[in-house]
């Protein structure tokens, strides 16, 4: 999960990668 | 019924596709043949025109300093040595950050769309981060095919075009990296889908039941069953002309699948060779252990 970290966060919700 | 529900699953996806990808097929080949009533984009063909053509090149994601003051070199790569970067360097690898910039947004587009594949949100998690981190960069190499012609290409949607020789012209190993997506794309473009069509083959793409570490696949397979249903009575419907289309559609599934392990190697020998390049970290994920 540690590996994708940042998929995991766009999957459950709309964050934008930017603000990761 | 069953047919009724397939054209459901059809013109769902079509609207998801509508509602998450910003140029559409249609509107990108009616810039390219100047059907459109709005202004003729800004050509990119030499280091000039791409100086002048920073400005609008549409650069909302990376965070990073050149972005907001493109006239200055990016702090990233002020660590490489001033003798060996000279300007048309810093230009190339500032367009390189910019592409990167518009990957990293299409990786979310592709997501939100992947999330309204109905049954997508309910595989496995760990399953649904294996499907996108696979099928991203396949989606987004499928996604330029439109953009494209044998001279060269849409970018920052739709306001520029970049030609197929400048692009080439730029230095190793930039200059060879968008080559085999022209040829694929030209190709690609012969079979002519419509955007309903484009919609349903990219589901079909994410839903691949053989991508390595899947955790459940029946459940992927199924879904992407269903989907292959839609897409070939989709196809009848909108080429009744053209035939074996979903055939030689799936093969390109294969030919997809090399261009990505080709463009994933490049990437990784630029990380080698340019000391400071900056690749974004979602971007690292995707690409770390691929292929």
């Amino acid at each position: 999960k540690e590996k994708h970290k940042i998929l995991h966060q766009l999957l459950q919700n709309n964050t934008s990668p930017v603000d990761l | 019924p069953e047919a009724a529900d397939l054209r459901a699953l059809s013109r769902h996806l079509y609207e998801a596709y509508l509602k998450n990808f910003p140029l559409t097929k249609a509107k990108a080949r009616a810039i390219l043949s100047g059907k459109t009533g709005d202004k003729a984009p800004f050509v990119i063909h030499d280091m000039k025109s791409l100086m002048e053509g920073e400005q609008i090149i549409n650069c909302r994601q990376i965070p990073c300093q050149e972005h907001q003051q493109p006239q200055q070199p990016p702090a990233a790569f002020a660590a490489v040595g001033h003798a060996d970067c000279n300007m048309s360097g810093e230009l190339e690898l500032r367009f390189f950050n910019s592409c990167q910039s518009r990957s990293v947004e299409a990786v979310r587009e592709v997501t939100e769309f992947a999330k309204s594949i109905p049954g997508f949100v309910n595989l496995d998690l760990n399953d649904q981060v294996t499907l996108l981190k696979y099928g991203v960069i396949e989606i987004m190499i499928i996604m330029m095919a439109p953009l494209m012609n044998k001279d060269g290409t849409l970018i920052s949607y739709g306001q520029i075009f970049m030609t197929r020789e400048f692009l080439k012209s730029l230095r190793k190993p930039f200059g060879e990296m968008m080559e085999p997506k022209f040829e694929f794309s030209v190709k690609f473009n012969t079979l002519e889908l419509d955007d309903n069509d484009m919609a349903l083959f990219l589901a079909v793409i994410i839903l691949s039941g053989d991508r390595p570490g899947l955790l459940n696949v029946k459940p992927i397979e199924c879904l992407q069953e269903t989907v292959l249903h839609s897409l070939e009575l989709q196809l009848k419907i909108s080429h009744p002309d053209s035939l074996q289309l979903f055939a030689k559609l799936l093969q390109k599934m294969t030919d997809l699948r090399q261009i990505v392990t080709n463009h994933v190697h490049s990437i990784q020998l630029l990380k080698k060779r340019e000391v400071d390049m900056f690749l974004h970290p979602l971007l690292q994920e995707i690409m770390k252990d691929l292929y």
